[in-house]
């Protein structure tokens, strides 16, 4: 069980490290164990340098570099141990146009063999989308599919 | 194996009956706060065998069931079925298309199908065993999901990784 | 104390339905103490209730109900206690476009008489403020203030 | 009270010393992931007396200094002013403008001043006393906050509004 973990543990830090560096192009990251420790039962240590920026503990970063590092990871426990599908949930929030950009390349790639089920609120990653559903209200607390037309014209119209 | 379409009724705000198809690739969810985005996601969770109130926002699994509107009585059951494309084989079981079904009644009563038949939790959970789906999968990343990885309290990432590996 | 404590927690009650009503119209929200426990000591509840919807617990709201609801009782806190200046940090980010117009127009009148810092990703937020500065990394890992049409360029650019 | 303007000088990301003016009504900051915008949050709540780094992403207060990048060496001190306009004399002081200046070196000696008179922080903790600003107020919301007011852990919310109340 130790060397499973063990091998498991090196495959899915080789991808975060690949993964990272295409979401952060000119930066690096890590996923370590603490030596001498049973790899059962050590803490596991991120550490991660966006381009240029000098190598801090991870809570300095900014929400927007947290999240996206924490994409990274997943993305590359997704790669090691892949799910027949997945479902992500406004996981692209506080990402900024350029990095939801990288974001979206890196998951069209994954989409080629694995569907995704996205929910989203950000136009970029909506026109990433092979298919769209839309989910309105329009009778009071009772959801409802609509086609996307339907969907945004009642965003507009709510919208005001 | 392609999950083909998911059929939610009673679940949360879905009072309709209401068929949802999975394309390949990404299949985008959109809609305005509120509209029933992540009570999407959840149905999936649940019919996959989530037993963990909390992990789909709720105090007691009863939440789950319809709660009616102004304009609306509660519904006295939920349905949700998840019907996936079996045709690798992945699925230790003699179909090509498989629909995994669960019902939750207000009484507490529960019933879980495949293909129409009735069965037992343990049995949907061996055929979901090793195949990366069921509860507690990393197959469903949300924004919580940041914060528990990138925290320092190291048990949040263990835990994850544990998951998968 | 306890009579203060009591004085100010039912003026923010008070504020607290208002803006919740005008955030979320027809709806209704509230905020309790525990009955027959010391004012200084009881657990505070909230209930909300969006229009149409039966009241349920907060925790079965979306994660933009949640954070409008959140943000009406820091507004209601606000107008009872203000204070000089209120700094906002993405608070909006959650938020789709008809909630973020209900947000900026509550906003707007407390910003008649108070400053507000925002910090946004939000493009119908920046329109509402009436001063906007940007932040870039022109040279990597050093923050420097822009005039805006330079920051939009910096983000067009990243985008690619 | 208006505040008038803040200059950073070696806090976190800002290497250069930067002079930010606030307007009347709302001052947006906007700009890319990790440029800094939060920085400019945090300074403001440094330079007004936070004494916990925790409140501000650090391990210790050192962790604002400026830590340097791949072509320039960390600096020595970080140094953060807010200016104010005290035409209502909301602030206990008799100028009708009003700076107040922190500084941190790297050797853990701190400065504080008040319209460049070095002073120490109980000066400084005292003035601010009942303007509602200072450490701990409730005029800086961000998101962990939501989080935070409509949590079932009712502390948290208690919390809050004690501060206000
Ligand atoms: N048992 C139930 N019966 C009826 N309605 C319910 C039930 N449980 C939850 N809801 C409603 O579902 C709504 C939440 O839906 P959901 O979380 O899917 O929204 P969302 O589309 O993800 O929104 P957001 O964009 O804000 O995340 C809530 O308004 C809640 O009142
Ligand atoms: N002491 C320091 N020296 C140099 N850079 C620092 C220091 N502390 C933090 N930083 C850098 O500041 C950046 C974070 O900035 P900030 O949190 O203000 O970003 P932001 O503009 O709010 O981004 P987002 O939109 O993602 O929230 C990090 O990349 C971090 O590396
Ligand atoms: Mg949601
Ligand atoms: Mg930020």
């Amino acid at each position: 069980a130790r060397r499973l973990f063990r091998e498991t543990f090196d495959e899915i830090r080789e991808k975060f490290q690949v993964t990272y560096a295409r979401f952060f192009p000119g930066g690096e990251a890590d996923l370590t164990l603490e030596a001498d420790v049973d790899p059962l039962e050590s803490s596991i240590e991120i550490t991660a340098r966006p381009r240029g920026k000098r190598l801090q503990s991870i809570n300095l970063l900014s929400g927007g570099e947290r999240a996206l590092t924490a994409i990274a990871l997943l993305f590359a426990i997704y790669q090691v141990k892949p799910s027949p599908w997945c479902i992500l949930d406004e996981v692209d929030a506080p990402l900024d146009d350029a990095n939801v950009e990288r974001f979206l390349r890196v998951l069209r790639e994954f989409a080629r063999h694995t569907q995704f089920i996205m929910v989203t609120h950000n136009k970029l990653s909506m026109s990433a989308a092979d298919t769209l559903h839309g989910v309105t209200m329009a009778e009071e607390g009772v959801s409802q599919l609509v086609s996307v037309q339907v969907a945004e014209q009642a965003i507009d119209e709510a919208a005001g | 194996m392609r999950v083909s379409h998911l059929d939610v009724f009673g679940f949360k705000s879905f009072y309709n009956k209401t068929s949802i198809h999975f394309g390949d690739g990404i299949t985008g969810i959109v809609g305005p706060n509120g509209c029933g985005k992540s009570n999407v996601v959840e149905a999936i969770r649940w019919v996959l065998g989530e037993q963990r109130a909390s992990a789909i926002r709720g105090h007691k699994m009863e939440d789950v069931i319809f709660a009616g509107t102004r304009n609306r009585k509660p519904l006295g059951m939920s349905e949700v079925s998840i019907t996936v494309d079996n045709n690798e084989g992945m699925l230790p079981i003699d179909y090509s298309e498989v629909t995994v079904t669960r019902r939750l009644f207000r009484s507490g009563e529960s019933d879980y199908l495949l293909n129409k038949v009735p069965c037992r939790l343990l049995d949907i959970q061996n055929l979901l065993m090793d195949t990366g789906l069921g509860p507690g999968a990393y197959s469903v990343m949300e924004q919580g999901m940041v914060d528990e990885i990138v925290s320092e309290k190291t048990e949040n990432r263990r835990r994850i990784l544990e998951e998968a590996a």
